[in-house]
């Protein structure tokens, strides 16, 4: 099955947790 | 979904058609990973064939953030996703706390303590039953920890202003 990532706004506005966490996530 | 979130948040439930035009966007998604902790319980709700867990769940699962995690860290539950799955989530925090020797930020009833998910609520405007910032103190008070690890990023901002230790977010864990 396949994985969906919801940030919500938070994580949106700050661009450097955000894609730290898709890296991981991709993983 | 973003735009459904805000409508939930400010108490606004979605119009059918907007939610059928979720499902079928989401048709092949069998979990979804999801940051905002209070659309866990609508989620589940909605599509109650997928799998919910929160952005803390899902990075804890993967062992170079779980090995990251060090005795004298405090580790920040984000306190609504937490408890809209309850029962799951004590024995997951509970093993990551074991495991890792940290400690959490949950009461003596292993009740995940609310902190920075209010925030955007009073700056809206509108009134809160929580006050982050003594929510905060509260959690650090007589705790003596080397770091602070969240899982919300709302969070951040406040441990920052009021822990004299390093705050990180789960996803920074090296």
């Amino acid at each position: 099955g396949s994985k969906v990532f919801l940030p919500g706004m938070a994580v949106r506005k700050n661009e450097q947790i955000f894609q730290g966490i898709t890296r991981l996530l991709e993983q | 979904i973003s735009d459904i979130a805000a409508d939930i948040e400010a108490g606004v439930r979605p119009e059918p058609k907007q939610l059928e035009k979720l499902a079928s966007a989401m048709s092949g998604v069998t979990e979804f990973v999801v940051a905002e902790g209070f659309l866990h319980r609508y989620l589940r709700a909605w599509f109650p064939e997928k799998k919910v867990i929160g952005l803390g769940e899902a990075l804890l699962r993967l062992p170079e953030i779980a090995k990251a995690l060090k005795p004298g860290d405090l580790y920040v539950i984000e306190a609504r996703g937490y408890h809209s799955d309850y029962k799951r989530l004590v024995k997951f925090y509970d093993s990551v706390r074991l495991q890792a020797g940290c400690t959490m930020s949950t009461s003596l009833q292993r009740a995940a303590i609310p902190v920075g998910a209010t925030e955007p609520q009073k700056q809206r405007g509108c009134s809160s039953r929580v006050d982050s910032s003594e929510q905060v103190r509260w959690i650090l008070d007589r705790r003596k920890v080397d770091r602070v690890v969240v899982e919300s990023v709302e969070d951040m901002g406040i441990f920052k202003n009021l822990s004299p230790v390093n705050v990180i977010h789960v996803s920074e864990l090296r």
